[in-house]
């Protein structure tokens, strides 16, 4: 979802 | 993905597995934290409440899965399995780790990406992760013979973070606008927390001695 940030680690 | 960062991934699924293979096989959670466990169950499952609702990729997914499964049963073993709980010592395991929660919680109230329940517990839960090992390494200077499965348990927990530290500094340099405040100094506090362990388990490993923490 935009805005949200995207945590692409684990 | 980076190498720094699939090494860190390996190394902390590495940490899990011998974990696993300690309890499981031996029977045995001598010298192990059940505090320490269960904090780490409360920072995966604080950390991945987004597993459903946002997809990275089928590993990112599936290491979340196996991070979570692994953490809670662990803590499940130790407290009700009927031969490991026996190995638990819980009088020598008394760090007060809800200590550790509240001022977790209060900074992550204060410092987060984005003021959401979810970016809150997600900035919660990487600071309780910088303090989770802190019962375990208590307990391990009260361990007198520390075996040799959980001294390479805490090792890898460790190491895992520190590679961590250089996928952070690669990608700071190889992505542009790549800064994370939270994670670079949590993670940095969490391995500088395992310096003296990591003096010990050097040394122990080069004279080949027994791993020993000073009380």
């Amino acid at each position: 979802p935009l805005g949200e940030p995207m945590h692409d680690e684990l | 993905m980076n190498i720094f960062r699939l090494a860190g991934d390996m190394t902390h699924l590495a940490s899990v597995l011998v974990l696993l293979l300690k309890i499981h096989t031996i029977k045995s959670c001598a010298g192990i934290s059940l505090k320490t466990q269960e904090l780490y169950a409360l920072v995966f499952a604080t950390r991945y409440l987004d597993i459903f609702t946002d997809f990275i990729s089928l590993y990112n997914t599936t290491m979340k899965l196996i991070f979570l499964g692994s953490s809670f049963s662990i803590v499940w073993y130790i407290r009700n399995h009927k031969i490991v709980s026996r190995s638990y010592d819980k009088s020598q395991d008394t760090f007060r780790h809800y200590f550790l929660i509240i001022p977790c919680l209060l900074l992550a109230l204060l410092v987060n990406e984005k003021f959401t329940f979810k970016e809150v517990m997600w900035a919660f839960s990487i600071y309780l992760e910088a303090v989770a090992i802190l019962p375990q390494l208590v307990l391990l200077q009260r361990t007198r013979n520390i075996d040799n499965l959980t001294g390479q348990y805490v090792f890898l927990l460790g190491a895992y973070r520190a590679l961590y530290i250089l996928n952070w500094i690669y990608r700071y340099f190889t992505e542009t606008h790549y800064v994370h405040w939270i994670t670079w100094v949590s993670g940095l506090v969490q391995t500088l927390l395992y310096a003296d362990f990591f003096y010990y388990y050097f040394e122990s490993w080069k004279n080949n001695k027994k791993l020993q923490l000073p009380a």
